[in-house]
This record gives structure tokens, sequence and C-alpha cells, in this order.
């Protein structure tokens, strides 16, 4: 899942400052 | 009583917290300020405007909105990112929470920018109605979805209430192809008693079941949404390939 969605997977990752 | 399953307790302090903190990340994030979209609500396109997008080629419109709508899309990202206890969620399911909560969001949202009194929703800095994007060839789209801002604006949410909704509609235990359902469904009913303690605190109780009610349809909004996406890329597949933006790919298609 992580595979097919890499930008929203990164979206997730970056911090929420 | 203390829930030994229970991530975190749900005392009532705990569910005041989280209802403080649901609404803050609604107010952190939300594209459009109440009061700046209050403001604009009389700023019509003029004829000439209208006509301007009412002359794009329907590949150019396409593109147009899917840019505005994952602009949205990345605003619902940052939502979900703030909603206590969903970073602590699997990685795969934050993604499968995302994948088809994110538009329904983004559709509960559009009510803040909608004004019930002419039928015209804010896009591209103006208000428009839905003659604003017939180059896009989905009249039956855009006329369910105005359709659903109404019934939402007929609520009379207030930014607390719409930011627990969204939130409930975003926490969904039944998508498919969730690893941990069981913590989805944990979270969802603390979000629920966040509600339901908020709609009495209120005095609006019987909102809730008016809410639970509109997700049918938002469910049925995003469905007609991809069948349009799935009929526009089998016509201009290169379009979608090249110019659309990566993350309304990875969401929709």
């Amino acid at each position: 899942l992580k595979e097919k969605h890499k930008i929203l997977h990164r979206l997730l990752q970056n911090s929420t400052s | 009583p203390e829930d030994p399953y229970c991530p975190y307790p749900t005392s009532l302090l705990h569910i005041e917290e989280l209802c403080d903190s649901i609404v803050r990340s609604h107010r952190d994030t939300s594209q459009f300020r109440l009061e700046e979209l209050q403001a604009l609500r009389w700023k019509l396109f003029s004829r000439e405007e209208l006509h301007a997008y009412q002359s794009k080629s329907v590949d150019e419109m396409w593109q147009h909105c899917a840019v505005r709508l994952t602009e949205a899309v990345q605003y619902v990202v940052e939502f979900a990112k703030r909603i206590p206890g969903f970073r602590g969620l699997g990685q795969n399911d934050q993604i499968t929470l995302l994948k088809t909560g994110s538009m329904e969001v983004v559709l509960v949202r559009m009510s803040r920018c909608f004004n019930t009194e002419n039928s015209t929703v804010f896009f591209d800095g103006k208000f428009g109605s839905t003659e604003l994007f017939k180059s896009l060839g989905c009249g039956d789209l855009m006329v369910a979805v105005f359709d659903f801002a109404h019934s939402v604006c007929a609520l009379r949410l207030t930014e607390q209430q719409m930011a627990l909704f969204s939130s409930l509609v975003l926490i969904n235990p039944d998508r498919p192809c969730l690893e941990d359902r069981g913590r989805v469904h944990r979270m969802r009913r603390d979000l629920e008693v966040c509600l339901s303690h908020m709609l009495r605190r209120d005095n609006q109780e019987s909102l809730q079941h008016k809410l639970y009610q509109k997700v049918s349809v938002l469910q049925s909004l995003c469905s007609l949404h991809v069948e349009k996406l799935h009929w526009f890329s089998q016509r201009y597949p290169l379009i979608v390939h090249s110019v659309f933006p990566p993350l309304y790919k990875e969401l929709f298609t």
C-alpha cells in the first residue's frame, strides 16, 4: 500500500509543525 | 468505567480534551477561514469570467479542478495527522483511511464555502454556481455535490460540530483492508462519545442522527466522482497520466 501511495505516505511522514 | 482495552481512559476530562484537540486541528488545517468566506460571499464571477470557464476544453477544466481538489485534500491530510491517535495507527491504515476519507471530508468542508442564498460555491477566489463547471461534462455530479452542500448547510453546524463530524467521517472502522480494525473502532468510539457530548452540551442531540445519515450520501458522491474520472481517463488517458497531480492519481485512479 505504501508503494502505491508514495506521496500520501510522504505527506503522512512529514512533521505537523 | 475504565476500559482495560482502550488505549486511553474515556473520562469526561479526556473527552473534553479530545474535543478541544480536534476542534483546534480543524481550525489549524482549514483551507479558508470562515470570516474570509463570509466577507467574500457576494463576490461573484462576472459574465465574462464565467464565459472563460465555460470556454475551457473538457481536459483543461478537469485538470484545473483536479489541482484544486488535490490542494483541498492536502489540508485534510494535515487534519488527519492532528487527530489524536491517528499517527499511532499503522502506516497502511493511515493510508487506507485517507484513501477514501479524504474526499469525503473535502465534501463536508465544502459546505463551509457554500452560499445557500444563491447556490454558489467558493472557487478560485470568488463564488460561482454549477454553471461555472459546465465544461467538465459532469452536470449530474456537480448538481449532486451542490445538493449535498445545501443539505449540510441546512444543519447549521458550528465549526466545532463540523470538526467532530469530519473526524468521524475519516475514522471509519468499516473501510476495507484495515489491518487493525479494532484500534480504529476504539478511536471511533471515543469520537462518537465526543460528538454526543458536544451535541448534548449544545442542546442539539437530534443532529447526531442527521449527521450519520449524511455518510451514505458522501459515499455515493465519492463513487460518482471516481466513475466520472474513469469516463474522463478513458477519453484522455495521456492527460491524466502526464498532467494530473500525482496525489490525485494515487487516491482516485
